[in-house]
């Protein structure tokens, strides 16, 4: 963290990346922090009925609005994307590959702000869930990853800069297949990385903050390939209703 | 290109973030 800052990345331009990643990510964030706080302070939950009749809906009806969601939120990352310094002057391919690549990744750090720790429940359409109440998704193991992972990221206290260049960092990663350009996807990525750790030198934060936050991207590469599992086996199942998933969603988890 | 217009078009666009 304390190396003296590269010659071609001075301290200006590691300014000038983080208040445009930082900006995007706050300008196109669904819900802000503070809405958040206030939502997990009034903490409304499921009922133990709304649950149960939530359980009993079908694995179509729940895999058709969790897919609903997700196509929301997509979009809302692609926006993050466009705002950051460099990403449009990606070639379109490029852009493509990493959007269809990091977007659920960059969702699954985003969720960590709608997880709510001390009763272990996630914002879902209003108001908290446990990972019971998608039970009906037949994907217990892909649901309980993923509350595991919020459950980890939100313990280590994201504040909104760290948590918009981190998200950035893995959207803008380098090793996606069919990348084009990958050089020039390194070069961006080096820039928020040191934009990371710059923000965590300055901020104070322990050493180790980076390494925990590195440490989850196995957890969240896994749980994006169960995703697409999940949805492969759910699509030879119910072909009909993975044809009627939103355009976006089958566009972006399609191939 | 004709298999991902809807990412295509969602990058063209200079969405705000009002519209979003």
């Amino acid at each position: 963290l304390l190396e003296p800052l590269p010659d071609d990345c001075p301290l200006m331009d590691i300014e000038r990346i983080t208040q445009s990643v930082v900006k995007s990510h706050l300008e196109t964030s669904q819900y802000s922090s503070d809405d958040l706080k206030r939502l997990t302070y009034n903490g409304m939950q499921y009922s133990p009925e709304e649950t149960r009749n939530f359980q009993c809906e079908s694995a179509e009806s729940v895999w058709q609005q969790c897919a609903h969601h997700i196509t929301n939120s997509i979009q809302y990352v692609v926006e993050f994307a466009k705002r950051i310094t460099g990403f449009m002057d990606l070639c379109q391919n490029d852009q493509i590959i990493l959007l269809k690549a990091g977007c659920l990744e960059v969702l699954l750090i985003r969720m960590c702000r709608a997880f709510n720790a001390t009763t272990n429940t996630m914002f879902f359409d209003g108001k908290f869930a446990s990972a019971q109440l998608f039970k009906a998704l037949g994907c217990d193991d892909l649901v309980s990853a993923v509350f595991d992972l919020a459950k980890g990221l939100s313990r280590l206290q994201l504040t909104d800069e760290e948590m918009a260049l981190f998200s950035a960092a893995c959207l803008l990663s380098p090793d996606r297949p069919w990348l084009t350009d990958s050089q020039k996807v390194q070069k961006l990525q080096a820039k928020v990385y040191l934009a990371l750790q710059h923000s965590l030198h300055m901020s104070g934060a322990a050493d180790e903050k980076l390494d925990q936050m590195v440490s989850k991207l196995p957890m969240m590469k896994s749980i994006c390939n169960l995703h697409i599992d999940k949805l492969e086996f759910f699509r030879l199942v119910h072909p009909e209703t993975a044809y009627s998933f939103p355009p976006l969603y089958r566009e972006v988890f399609g191939s | 290109k004709e298999k991902h217009k809807i990412l295509h078009r969602l990058l063209q666009n200079s969405t705000s973030p009002v519209e979003l």
